[in-house]
């Protein structure tokens, strides 16, 4: 493999693009820094190379090979040009409802093969899926990903970044589920169809306060037990948005949208829509049909 | 499974498994052979016949069988350490996993086992999501934070970087719950409750064999209920292939799933689960004295002058 | 392979550890489902 080109450099690794000599194929190599961190090999490197190991999907990111070199961990990497956050910002490219259905139907297959491999990403946001040559959407960054917990396991809440973070993990839960992907996921697919942030909360109070003012603020009868968490108490109560708002909002949204929307964003995690109802839903049936991945400029 | 690192990288037939470690010894057995023979070319002037011959008698390389015996022996220590670190059971698992593939890949010429024991019980608790700083391991085990970090690339690389398991604690849970199902109050719940927590004793320990590189995870769960209770399993079993109706043929091709898609014969995964019942039966075990004589060859071997 | 290779009779289940969860506040609060520990116990030992 060669390095020719760094291109991203993060807390705990520096990216390169480079080639597989013995193919020419185009590839990224995710360079670890082991010096950063002084209990051994990060944690993230770690998830990355046990769950990438696990998972050959075509909606996520190939890890090709793994190799030491002068005391550095190398992941290759397919080499993937460009994120959806890259074409939801740059306003010179114009998709269509068409689009954003093609790269939903790819993300949630990927985020379905997660989680039937009892994998949680814990990270979804635009900026993890990433584009390739082709169009296809990989889902990519299991840095902070983990298998499903044991049923007495405690989880840490403080995963997925802010704007796509569960209200579940706002309030500190500590036994939640895939669910918390499903949220990520719709809140993803809001900002496709806004073109700018849905919850931009600017602090992890502020997110809780955003959230609940955009999508109405949880009570015991559609969450049961919400009440309990500790954060609950100093609430502001906002009542959830009519459906005539959210058609106002969502202006180019069907009505099998924006029920796929809302299913994605339902409060109570319990309730929530899971990957196959996800997948299985009106919208993916319904006019337009998903683009051509190949397609979409 | 068949997608998952564990079966793609460590499943082998008894064939395959003797072959590998018979090659990894004869590897390292060349290399020290060939240092001892150096050791003493460099040292000829010094070295008189007697101790030239005292070498040739105590510094002799260790056989694949005898690096076996002492692997099982730190094997055990793995899981005894990781135990008295109150680690979860999968992580006790993990550790004795990571440990004994390091040792396909590797003689304990090379790594010496009780150097390795600590950094697979560290990397299998960061892998696992029960992450302990290095001060506050080494605190808990008096380890040294040097060694133990200098073998976490080494022991991952050896790994090839398969660090997710599948352990036969979940499968057992599977199968208590299903047993629930296909006999339905035909068993007694408390009963089941303890034929669960003495399985799950007898899968550590069921880790500790080879069992672990020829059977799937459910097949090696499947043998350790039948070793616990071998009427209720049979029984399980039978009921989950031919239903109700005893009289059908045990020997047809009988499907497990409602698609048709999945033949598994009942009389192919009896004979199976018996095969591997019987290697985790035998679960091997190495006397300290013969351990010991073994790990003091492998010092003469590796310090000749100390001889 | 999407077919599953099990059937998930939840009522014919007594499993008193799990199902006592189910009935603690943190855990129905934060979105824990029964059917995904069984799912997930069921896929492994019929992998």
């Amino acid at each position: 493999y060669t390095k020719e080109k760094k291109v991203g450099e993060g807390t705990y690794a520096v990216v390169y693009l480079g080639t597989k000599q013995s193919t020419g194929r185009k590839i990224a190599v995710k360079e670890i820094k082991t010096s950063e961190f002084k209990d051994g090999l990060d944690m993230s490197a770690i998830r990355e190379v046990k769950y990438l190991q696990e998972i050959q999907h075509e909606n996520v990111i190939e890890l090709v090979d793994i190799f030491l070199a002068y005391d550095n961990l190398n992941l290759v990497l397919e080499f993937l040009p460009s994120d959806l956050e890259k074409v939801i910002k740059d306003k010179s490219i114009l998709f269509t409802p068409a689009d954003i259905k093609s790269w939903m139907l790819m993300t949630l297959r990927g985020v379905h093969h997660c989680h039937r491999n009892f994998i949680l990403h814990r990270d979804l946001k635009p900026n993890n899926l990433l584009i390739s040559p082709d169009g296809q959407i990989k889902v990519a960054d299991f840095g902070l990903a983990r298998t499903f917990p044991s049923a007495q396991e405690i989880l840490t809440s403080n995963v997925v970044t802010r704007w796509y973070r569960a209200p579940e993990l706002l309030f500190g839960a500590k036994h939640y589920t895939s669910a918390v992907d499903i949220w990520s996921t719709g809140v993803i697919f809001a900002e496709l169809m806004l073109r700018i942030p849905y919850l931009p909360g600017q602090t992890d109070v502020d997110q809780i306060e955003v959230t609940f003012r955009a999508l109405g603020t949880p009570t015991d009868k559609d969450w049961p037990d919400v009440s309990f968490f500790p954060a609950y108490n100093k609430l502001q109560i906002y009542p959830p948005p009519s459906r005539e708002e959210l058609r106002r909002r969502f202006i180019a949204a069907s009505e099998n949208a924006l029920n796929f929307m809302c299913g994605m964003l339902t409060m109570n995690p319990q309730k929530r829509w899971n990957a196959v109802q996800c997948l299985e839903s009106d919208y993916f049936k319904e006019a337009p049909a998903p683009s051509d991945p190949s397609t979409i400029q | 499974f068949r997608h998952s690192s564990q079966y793609r990288f460590w499943s082998f037939t008894p064939e395959q498994l003797e072959q590998k470690r018979i090659r990894v010894n004869a590897q390292a057995v060349q290399s020290i052979e060939e240092d001892l023979r150096n050791f003493v070319a460099d040292n000829k002037t010094d070295l008189n016949e007697e101790e030239i011959k005292t070498i040739e008698m105590k510094a002799v390389p260790v056989t694949a069988e005898e690096e076996l015996k002492l692997i099982n022996l730190y094997a055990k220590k793995v899981q005894m350490i990781a135990q008295r670190l109150n680690l979860p059971t999968e992580i006790v698992a993990t550790s004795i996993t990571f440990f004994r593939r390091f040792y396909l890949e590797n003689s304990v010429h090379k790594f010496e086992p009780k150097a390795i024991v600590l950094t697979t019980i560290f990397l299998a608790c960061k892998s696992d999501n029960y992450f302990i700083g290095i001060d506050s391991f080494c605190e808990k085990t008096r380890g040294s934070k040097e060694q133990i970090l200098k073998y976490e690339f080494p022991l991952l690389e050896s790994l090839k970087f398969s660090l997710f398991n599948h352990h036969p604690y979940r499968p057992l849970h599977g199968f208590f719950l299903d047993i629930q199902a296909v006999l339905h109050g035909k068993v007694d719940l408390n009963y089941m409750g303890h034929i669960y927590d003495r399985c799950k004793k007898r899968i550590t320990e069921a880790l500790l064999t080879d069992a672990v590189y020829f059977y799937s995870p459910p097949q090696i769960t499947l043998s350790v209920l039948m070793i616990e209770d071998e009427a209720l399993t049979t029984r399980y079993l039978e009921l989950k292939f031919h239903g109700n109706n005893p009289d059908s043929s045990a020997d047809a091709e009988e499907t497990i799933s409602q698609d048709n898609s999945v033949n598994i014969s009942l009389e192919k995964l009896v004979t199976l689960i018996r095969d591997c019942k019987r290697i985790i039966e035998e679960s091997p075990s190495t006397s300290v004295d013969e351990a010991k004589s073994i790990a003091a060859r492998l010092y003469f071997c590796q310090n000749p002058k100390d001889l | 392979d999407v077919s599953k290779r099990y059937t998930l009779e939840q009522s014919l289940y007594s499993d008193p550890f799990i199902k006592d969860l189910q009935e603690r506040k943190d855990f129905i609060a934060s979105g824990f489902r029964v059917d995904y520990v069984y799912e997930r116990m069921l896929t492994e030992a019929f992998m």
